[in-house]
């Protein structure tokens, strides 16, 4: 993660971060990934109880005691590094609301977390650095394979990070301050895409 | 995301874009975040979505053996553009901002915010330092350097000059009365009318730089800091590698 005073420089510099959490991650077995999955997919929508498993886990990391996760299907070993992209990732689903990470659980069922990525990622790519509102043409082919009730999902949890998605024109409306939000927002699309690939 | 949270983050970035003040998350909190608190960061964080803090509810003031304390500890300075930020605040809570995705909503708000400055004054800062030692038998510090932890101190917050009331309401219709958002539960979390008011002196954002301890009661805090950096010194925190989730 980013040193604190540390500016950080554009979209290259979080995807980087991104990728390198979720290597950690994808080094945990399958069963692990997919304890991981079940334990999130229990939690997401609770804000409090992924907040609360943030707190349980930064304890662990501490102290090296073990955790209990009632979601999970078996006891799971976790090296040091792993425990810390796991927090890296609560961090960021905990940036959402929870009404968003609802709407996570949901597009994961209906397997479009792929494209709702491909869309923030282009995004945040062409606009990081934009410190100006504006109206930016959305490439078609970013929502073209999603059907008219995925479509709604999709533009309800981009919506709710502020990111403003108008399929009629097709274009977006970019706002310099829902960055962070988009920035967390990508972070526990890609943890979740790798999970539920897994 | 609150009203409080869309203010806070509006704020900071409004007053230091891409720099290191760190909005406050929680308005319950911000009686932990005054000048000279001590505060703990997060382990995994990013300034990505923020650098995050955890209140400790110690000053360092109360960690330093008894002696006299600066009278005036801090410098204050009114900020001059309050119409700017009543600008970019006037749509940072705009609910529809986020919502209207589909829907329609009202904002209303009855009042403006007008914030200023306070940090830690170099000479206070100085004068502690050669005057008071750390109280090296303090539980907190024993606890905290039994854990490793890294500490940070507030040394500047923007707070509010007056009490100050915002309000918003969100009705959103369209794509969130759909059939299948029903059984998410998500109607009840967009159709709302909520009103924060924020007390007269509420932190709103801070900036923090780290304590570093060094021998048992040796303080400093220096200008530049970074994660390679240790408030007590290496080789106190027993090392553990393994962590075991247990249904």
């Amino acid at each position: 993660a980013s040193d604190v005073g540390e500016v950080h420089e554009d979209f290259k510099t979080l995807k980087e971060e991104v990728q390198r959490e979720t290597r950690e991650v994808g080094r945990l077995s399958q069963v692990g990934q997919g304890s991981l999955l079940s334990s999130l997919c229990n939690l997401l929508g609770k804000k409090k109880e992924l907040q609360d498993l943030e707190f349980e886990l930064e304890g662990a990391l501490d102290k090296g005691h073990e955790v209990t996760l009632e979601a999970l299907p078996k006891d799971v070993l976790l090296s040091k590094e792993s425990m810390g992209a796991i927090l890296y990732f609560l961090g960021a689903l905990t940036v959402l609301s929870e009404a968003q990470q609802k709407l996570l659980a949901k597009s994961m069922e209906k397997k479009i977390l792929p494209v709702q990525l491909k869309l923030v990622e282009s995004t945040l790519e062409q606009n990081f650095l934009q410190e100006k509102e504006g109206v930016f043409p959305l490439r078609p082919e970013l929502l073209s394979s999603l059907r008219e009730e995925e479509l709604t999902l999709t533009e309800a949890l981009v919506g709710l990070s502020g990111l403003e998605v108008q399929r009629s024109s097709p274009q977006y409306m970019w706002d310099p301050d829902t960055l962070p939000r988009l920035c967390a927002l990508y972070a526990g699309l890609s943890l979740l895409q790798l999970l539920a690939g897994s | 995301m609150t009203m409080f949270e869309n203010v806070t983050r509006a704020l900071a970035r409004q007053l230091n874009p891409h720099g290191d003040l760190t909005p406050l998350d929680s308005l319950i909190d911000f009686k932990s975040f005054r000048p000279f608190c001590v505060v703990l960061r997060k382990r995994k964080s990013t300034l990505f979505w923020g650098a995050r803090y955890l209140r400790t509810d110690y000053s360092l003031l109360g960690l330093l053996e008894p002696g006299t304390s600066p009278t005036d500890p801090t410098d204050a300075g009114s900020f001059g553009f309050k119409n700017m930020l009543d600008a970019h605040l006037e749509g940072e809570v705009d609910v529809p901002r986020t919502v209207k995705v589909k829907g329609t909503a009202g904002l209303s708000r009855n009042s403006t915010l007008e914030v200023q400055t306070l940090s830690v004054a170099p000479t206070a800062l100085e004068s502690l330092h050669k005057e008071r030692k750390l109280a090296a038998d303090h539980p907190f510090l024993k606890e905290m350097r039994e854990r490793g932890e890294n500490l940070y101190v507030v040394m500047e917050v923007v707070e509010t000059v007056q009490e100050v009331t915002l309000e918003r309401a969100g009705k959103a219709e369209g794509c969130f009365s759909l059939p299948f958002f029903a059984p998410l539960g998500l109607q009840g979390s967009v159709n709302h009318k909520e009103a924060v008011t924020i007390p007269k002196g509420c932190v709103l954002a801070f900036r923090v730089r780290q304590l570093m301890i060094s021998g048992q009661d040796e303080w400093d805090i220096p200008h530049l800091y970074n994660d390679s950096m240790q408030t007590f010194p290496a080789g106190e925190k027993p090392e553990e590698e393994k962590f075991t989730l247990i249904q």
